[in-house]
């Protein structure tokens, strides 16, 4: 076998900033449980789906374009969630 | 806008302030200024009153620090977390941190610090981040060139504090809100088959794949155009699209604005002085003849020859039964003019030259 499929690197850099902003900034809980292997109601995905809603994007849960293009933005480090 | 939990608040209206260190990328009193002005535009709509202090401890104490600075909420390098402030409170209550390991700027370069500063103080004095794009309370970072408090920052920090007495307090710019019957545009045009309205510094967009009318600043696209339009119209079979304010207009192709613009519309298209902007303008692919509509009058531009046809201006509610007055935008979309004037849009057939539907300005976002 030519082996699993791997994640495109950044793929893997994309998960990794989600659940990153996700714990900065909607109070996701840091579980080491990634989203990759998430399943429909997991945390991340609600998270997600908060993220979606606050800036007005589709609510897919899913890491979409749109929503990573928000993610990319800089902006204010105080979280959107109250703590 | 959205009140920190548990709405935490300062019991006075007079607060001191005390900036701890200063950045290296600007001129202290560039600094001095930047937080000032900051502070003013909360200020000027509330009863609360700021005062510099040089030593001690004051109720905001605002400093420039890296990485991880023993809050509890370390910054990340550059990009990404550009600053952060602590909700009112005594201590760390109210303070402001920059992460110096972002450029700080005084102009349209990022970080411009006047403008992160304004945000920072709205969660100082109690705001959290607002939904509204328009907001400076909204998390991610815009500059369009002027910091202004949009009415949804004004309503949060009033909910708080209550208004300024000063009477003359500055008009806050309302965010357009798509379903608002009252809604109107400056300036509308297609582009590559879709329909961009203009509002303020706003720029509004169907799209197709999303439910929600899409609204951002026209500076996401065109950062170079002025902040507000007053006419656009696009060239289709140049992909071109022309954006005007005054007696001056800018080209663009996608989100490219053409060098050697703004030009004047006097020189490029032939219009007298006396015409001193243009209200709407639309442009027919198939005939190349582009209408220019200023007050009562229209004028006739001819694409290919490049020159405005003989025998214009002419009164539009002659030639444009139905359509009397001024036009505030309009636009060509499957062979139909549609023409807004105010709260009102006309679809209007161009052959049988007459009004077909009387419709809502904003009939096109799905109310």
């Amino acid at each position: 076998s030519h082996g699993f499929p791997a994640a495109s690197k950044t793929q893997e850099q994309d998960v990794e900033m989600v659940q990153k902003y996700l714990e900065n900034y909607y109070n996701l809980k840091n579980d080491g449980d990634q989203i990759e292997r998430q399943k429909k109601s997991s945390p991340v995905v609600e998270k997600l789906k908060q993220m979606q809603e606050f800036f007005g994007l589709k609510i897919t849960g899913k890491p979409d374009a749109e929503t990573l293009n928000v993610m990319k933005q800089p902006r204010c480090g105080v979280p959107d969630m109250a703590q | 806008f959205v009140l920190t939990d548990g709405n935490p608040r300062w019991e006075k209206t007079h607060l001191t302030y005390r900036i701890e260190n200063y950045t290296p990328d600007l001129p202290q009193a560039d600094v001095d200024s930047a937080i000032e002005k900051a502070f003013q535009l909360w200020s000027d709509v509330t009863p609360l009153k700021f005062t510099k202090v040089f030593e001690d401890q004051a109720d905001i104490m605002i400093s420039f620090v890296w990485g991880d600075h023993r809050d509890n909420s370390p910054f990340d390098g550059p990009g990404g977390n550009l600053a952060h402030a602590f909700q009112p409170g005594p201590g760390i209550g109210g303070d402001v941190h920059f992460d110096e390991d972002e450029g700080w700027t005084n102009n349209l370069r990022n970080y411009n610090l006047y403008r992160v500063a304004a945000h920072e103080l709205g969660h100082s004095l109690g705001l959290s981040h607002s939904t509204d794009i328009g907001a400076l309370m909204y998390p991610n970072y815009f500059f369009t060139g002027d910091v202004q408090l949009s009415q949804d920052d004004v309503n949060g920090i009033q909910a708080i504090y209550g208004p300024s007495s000063n009477p003359n307090k500055p008009i806050a710019p309302q965010t357009p809100q798509a379903c608002d019957s009252k809604l109107t545009f400056d300036a509308i045009t297609t582009i590559r088959g879709e329909v961009m309205f203009f509002k303020d510094k706003f720029y509004m967009r169907i799209n197709p794949f999303y439910p929600e009318v899409e609204l951002n600043f026209i500076s996401v696209f065109w950062p170079h155009l002025p902040n507000t339009l007053e006419a656009a119209y696009e060239v289709a079979n140049r992909d071109e699209i022309r954006f005007f304010k005054g007696s001056k207009y800018w080209a663009a192709r996608g989100q490219n604005v053409l060098r050697g613009y703004p030009k004047d519309i006097y020189t490029s298209f032939g219009f007298p002085k006396t015409v001193k902007n243009i209200d709407a303008a639309v442009s027919e692919e198939d005939t190349g003849k582009t209408y220019f509509f200023v007050a009562n009058k229209y004028w006739r531009y001819d694409e290919y020859k490049r020159s405005m046809d003989a025998g214009y201006p002419k009164i539009i509610a002659h030639d444009f039964p139905g359509i009397g007055h001024k036009v505030d935008a309009v636009f060509k979309k499957d062979g139909f003019f549609y023409f807004f004037q105010g709260t009102r849009q006309y679809k209007y057939d161009p052959k049988n030259r007459r009004i077909l539907t009387l419709l809502k300005a904003n009939s096109w976002f799905n109310c």
